[in-house]
């Protein structure tokens, strides 16, 4: 199965 | 004191219809370049970046650079009382509490005024790198908007492919499956308008939720034209023009094996 990625993984809070 | 005035006043009305289903608050950001806007829908899935230059405008004038906390639902709602072919100014003080909007008609016989209260909203600004997409896509936003419209009947994740030959669009449900798949046009195909057009260095296939992709496509009254730049396990850009003033993008996170 595919779950949803959030955001996070991909991009770092500024 | 902040000062922006738009002659085609229903672009701004366009642009919070394309914003306001995935995200009810955000900081409109205005400075002497502009206005932009970032924000993440609820479940940090996907994020609309709103990018206006000062350029665009018909006047322009910020002397502080200042941060409207909108609930864009509400300026949506005093937004409809502005007529379609109406100049909108909006306007804030440098500390400003409220946002002001003035409609005027074209030939200057109504002119109304609104304010909407502004909000202290707490964000999360996520750095975006500036990446080079292994894929770009360029194709027509009603064509896009249709794609996701029909695939999001069968089921709930689309399975995007884009090779040298064109763009697959796969989906499957209980019902059973589909497949869309736009070619690349030929360089004589009719209006530049209308081309699809592929920038790959590599094949890219990612899949996405159509629920997400079909907010996005609330943006096509925007433009003729949709950008999408994919590369291998990061977010989708879904990027929409704006004629002579900036862009509107979306970025979705992948679904990924589990």
């Amino acid at each position: 199965g595919r779950k949803q990625a959030s955001l996070f993984s991909f991009f770092q809070k500024k | 004191m902040f000062e922006a005035r738009l002659t085609e006043g229903s672009l701004l009305k366009k642009i919070i219809e394309a914003i306001k289903d995935l995200v009810q608050e955000a900081n409109v950001d205005c400075s002497e370049e502009g206005l932009t806007m970032q924000a993440m829908d609820a479940s940090h899935v996907s994020l609309c970046s709103l990018n206006m230059r000062h350029g665009g405008f018909d006047h322009y004038r910020c002397d502080r650079s200042i941060s409207l906390g909108l609930n864009l639902a509400n300026l949506g709602k005093i937004l409809k009382c502005a007529g379609n072919d109406d100049v909108v100014t909006l306007k804030a003080e440098d500390e400003p509490d409220t946002l002001t909007l003035m409609f005027e008609s074209p030939n200057q016989e109504r002119i109304s005024d609104f304010e909407l209260k502004l909000m202290d909203i707490e964000t999360e600004h996520l750095g975006i790198p500036n990446e080079e997409y292994k894929c770009t896509i360029s194709m027509p936003s009603g064509e896009f908007q249709r794609i996701v419209r029909d695939l999001a009947v069968i089921g709930e994740t689309c399975i995007i492919t884009c090779t040298k030959e064109g763009v697959k669009f796969s989906v499957s449900g209980d019902l059973g499956n589909g497949n869309v798949t736009v070619r690349q046009s030929s360089a004589a195909d009719g209006d530049e308008k209308d081309q699809v057009k592929i920038q790959m260095e590599e094949p890219v296939t990612l899949n996405f939720a159509l629920r997400y992709l079909g907010f996005f496509t609330k943006a096509t009254p925007l433009g003729s034209t949709v950008k999408l730049h994919m590369s291998p396990d990061v977010p989708i850009v879904v990027e929409y023009p704006i004629d002579g003033i900036g862009s509107i993008s979306y970025f979705l996170a992948p679904k990924i094996d589990e």
